[in-house]
């Protein structure tokens, strides 16, 4: 991003690489400011936020400056005064619903370049059958050198691989080349300065979009596959060709009066969608409510043709009005699918679930939310997956987020927006398919330790689950698994033997496969899954659980809630060097829903400018005892 | 292998690399007056890519302390002890603890063996395990002497010829190749040499990762600051 002609973007590079769902990126970007007075350059990219930071460097003039990731409360004490001054301002903001914004300027002399360089990393999630990598890329002007290259090693082999862009027009698209071969595939796209101009004499540049890349790889086996490297595993779950279980489902639907319009419409809509893809061995119910809760019928219904019409004439005669009582409206829901498993209406092999859509914080009955929460919990008593669905920006979403968790389930925002229809939609068919339930992964207690969650109360269709942990003794190249699960006709138990494959070095400059990406993928998951722990957790186990992820987040460098990358820069001559810092949002936070960028209302963003010591030298720490040694590294 | 000089008494340290070709025996401590050889045997990668820089690391130490009758030869695969005639063979995957007669010797499970001589020196040897399928590393070995001063004057070999201190000074800092990692002029056994500011790592604490020791890198296999030449350290058997 560029504020004026006269700073010249010379390279833009994005390199991406992907080794079993683990994605390393690194987004490279050089300016030249040609003019012969000092002026402000800005480096804005956008990493999608499930995505930890890991990195960030500016090089101005021979000289680098490197971020650091530190505690965030001890990146506050010591930016406080800054802050308490009052200049606050984002490094990181949300940015549409899939992405966010790192952006941080800098003044560069005249006749001087700077270099940026961000590095983000992420596990892909399965959806639909298969992963995304999205970059989006706005140059702003067209550059010199601008290339985007991404290569992927999936020891499972990949089944197929596209690569497209939302900017591509007929001229552009020979420019994207796609090799793949078995294991491993390369994407690479590199214009040059004139395609990537409108036209020959035109200003401005085509590239302005997301370039998306989408891949599965192939399953085969029924225990999935499991990779050992460096004495961590990781063991990816998803089996080919399993029949998908009956579901009994039953939608909360909130109409209270701030759904009035056009998001109860959109609702109907989407409603109507939904009933007519139920499948006829599932059941169903529907639980509207305001003030006052209004089940469609007192117990599940089949989705027989007959029920499913009457229950879409039903919906459409839904309308907004009243109060958002959520905690009797779950708690209605709760008791039609147990009195609908107690009485045996439903198969013995089926899934249960929740989905609860509402707009607005509870205003009527019990308003507590940690008494909802408990209720709900107490209520479904691990029987059922609740899942939420936050509509428009008035919900307390960690309120939502939290009600989901504790009951195996997880939460959604759905934007206010002409196609919240599909957003619905979309949710319900991630989850519409289970094909298993409570799915347990078991591996020798003695060989295995630091597990990541290793039971899941449902496998949906398209998805994949993932658990990673450490062996106990590096030199252990096998040992047994057992994954047991609720299928459709009889139980999944499937046993195997892990081991470790020789494998060829595949990105030998990083070492990248063998290196430490096993272990940065465990670390990944397990900050994931503390963090969501610690939100459903007491205020006692809040301590440990927040300790724990603290310290994997400083100890791999990432930049998660709970820790900020703390960015020095030169300014000017009054202020010799200042620091930034830039946080990792959290879910709550993203409350900006525009594509366009953040409002100025938003909270969490913080912008601290204080001196920080830049001496190269470092401080002495070394024992008093004198010691010499020969060692290797 | 990376080599760290600690100088408590400047309250820091030097550091050099030496690399030779793997297989190559260097005399690490002689010290004629106590009888005491430590000599290691260095190893390679397992797998280097053509072109790239050829990595050592020290895969076998032979120690005699010829005044207590003590010789350990440790490996990467076993630890073995003989003292007095008496013969042990340990492993590093099993915890340990022996108590000799002059020597103390303990093994933890995969990771460290210490040796303290009564009234003498005390040394510990840290295993770096290497995850066995790994296309380039393999496990190897580091060497640590504590209490270096019970040595006598006469102490010489790589590591020897700094454990009765080693005088330099150091000029201001200017800007070196890295900007990261200033230089320095260093006047040292009569040499000035370009120095760097750097780190090394100890890992006597942290197996895995080390801790930075804040350090005067010296370039060239440590040319300069060690006695002579690399070439003069260089022996033909572990004992």
């Amino acid at each position: 991003s560029v504020s004026s002609d006269e700073i010249e973007v010379q390279s833009v590079k994005i390199d991406c690489k992907v080794a079993s769902r683990f994605a390393h990126t690194v987004m490279t970007s050089t300016a030249l400011n040609k003019a012969n007075f000092s002026q402000e350059v800005f480096f804005e990219v956008e990493l999608p936020k499930t995505a930890f930071m890991t990195n960030f460097s500016m090089e101005i003039d021979g000289k680098i400056y490197v971020g650091e990731v530190k505690e965030k409360e001890k990146a506050k004490k010591q930016y406080e005064q800054a802050v308490s001054t009052g200049q606050t301002a984002g490094l990181v903001k949300a940015s549409g619903r899939k992405m966010e914004k790192f952006s941080v300027s800098v003044n560069i002399a005249a006749n001087t370049s700077v270099t940026f360089t961000l590095t983000y990393e992420e596990l892909l999630q399965r959806g639909f059958g298969k992963y995304e990598i999205m970059i989006r890329v706005k140059p702003k002007q067209p550059v010199q050198q601008f290339e985007i290259v991404a290569d992927i090693y999936e020891p499972q082999g990949i089944a197929f691989l596209d690569a497209h862009a939302t900017f591509i027009t007929n001229e552009l698209l020979p420019l994207v080349k796609k090799t793949l071969t078995d294991k491993m595939a390369h994407i690479s796209f590199s214009p040059t300065l004139e395609q990537q101009r409108p036209c020959p004499q035109c200003g401005g540049t085509l590239i302005d979009g997301d370039f998306v890349i989408k891949y599965d790889v192939n399953r085969v086996q029924d225990i999935g596959d499991i990779q050992i490297v460096n004495g961590y595993f990781v063991h990816f779950f998803a089996p080919a060709d399993l029949p998908r279980l009956p579901k009994n489902v039953v939608f909360v639907i909130d109409r209270s009066g701030s759904m009035y319009n056009i998001k109860m419409d959109q609702t109907r809509k989407a409603l109507v969608t939904i009933l007519t893809d139920l499948n006829e061995e599932d059941h169903f119910g529907l639980v509207p409510f305001d003030s006052t809760v209004s089940p469609w019928r007192p117990s599940l219904s089949k989705a027989t043709p007959e029920n499913v019409k009457a229950a879409k004439e039903f919906v459409l005669t839904i309308e907004a009005g009243g109060w958002t009582n959520i905690n009797e409206a779950v708690l209605a829901a709760v008791n039609i699918l147990t009195a609908a498993e107690k009485n045996n209406t439903v198969p013995d092999r089926s899934a249960s679930m929740i989905i609860l859509l509402t707009d607005g914080d509870p205003s009527f009955g019990v308003r507590h939310l940690p008494t909802i929460q408990s209720n709900v919990r107490n209520a479904i008593g691990g029987n059922m997956s609740l899942f939420c669905l936050g509509f428009g920006n008035d919900v307390d979403y960690n309120f939502l987020d939290v009600l989901a968790k504790q009951n195996d389930g997880l939460a959604r925002r759905i934007y206010e927006a002409s196609d919240a229809v599909l957003q619905l939609q979309g949710f319900y068919d991630e989850v519409s398919s289970p094909l298993l339930s409570e799915v347990h992964f078991k591996y020798p207690e003695n060989t295995v330790n630091s597990l990541t969650s290793s039971h899941f109360k449902q496998l949906f269709n398209g998805s994949e689950i993932v658990v990673a942990g450490r062996l106990n003794d590096l030199e252990m190249n096998d040992f047994p698994v057992e994954v047991s699960a609720q299928g459709l006709e009889n139980d999944f138990m499937v046993k195997g033997q892990a081991s470790a494959q020789e494998k060829s070095p595949i990105f030998p400059d990083q070492e990248y496969i063998f290196g430490d990406f096993t272990e940065r993928l465990w670390a990944y998951l397990t900050i994931q899954q503390l963090l969501d722990k610690r939100d459903k957790s007491t205020a006692e186990e809040k301590v440990n659980i927040t300790a724990k992820a603290l310290d994997l987040s400083l100890r791999y460098n990432f930049v998660t809630p709970l820790t900020s990358l703390v960015v020095t820069k030169p300014q000017n001559d009054e202020k010799p060097e200042d620091a930034v810092i830039a946080d990792k949002l959290t879910e709550a936070q993203r409350t900006d829903t525009q594509d366009s960028g953040p409002t100025s209302s938003q909270t969490g963003y913080r912008y601290a400018s204080a001196p920080v010591n830049t001496g190269h030298i470092p401080s002495h720490r070394y024992a008093s005892t004198p010691v010499h040694s020969v060692d290797g590294d | 292998p990376h080599f760290i000089i600690g100088l408590p008494d400047k309250n820091d340290a030097l550091c050099f690399n030496i690399d030779d070709k793997p297989g190559t025996i260097f005399n690490l401590v002689k010290d004629p007056l106590t009888g005491t050889v430590v000599n290691g045997q260095t190893i390679g990668d397992k797998k280097v890519e053509p072109g790239s820089k050829i990595n050592t690391y020290f895969g076998r130490f032979g120690i005699v302390l010829q005044k207590f009758g003590i010789r350990l030869m440790v490996s990467t695969q076993e630890i073995l002890v003989s003292e007095r005639g008496k013969q042990a063979k340990l492993f590093w995957s099993e915890s340990a603890t022996i108590k000799g007669h002059n020597m103390d010797l303990q093994v933890t499970e995969d990771r460290s063996l210490s040796v303290t001589v009564k009234n003498s020196v005390k040394f510990v040897i840290i295993l770096h395990k290497v995850w066995k399928m790994h296309p380039y590393h393999q496990d190897y070995l580091g060497f640590y002497t504590l209490d270096s001063h019970l040595f006598s004057p006469k102490v010489h070999g790589l590591l020897g010829q700094f454990y009765n201190g080693v005088q330099f000074e150091v000029s201001e800092l200017f800007p070196g190749e890295n900007e990261e990692k200033p230089d320095a002029i260093m006047f040292v056994k009569g040499h000035q040499l370009v120095v760097t500011r750097g780190w090394q790592r100890d890992f006597r604490k942290d197996v895995k990762n080390g801790e930075n020791v804040p350090c005067w890198f010296i370039h060239n296999n440590g040319t300069g600051i060690i006695d002579g030449e690399l070439s003069d350290y260089i022996v033909s058997g572990l004992f």
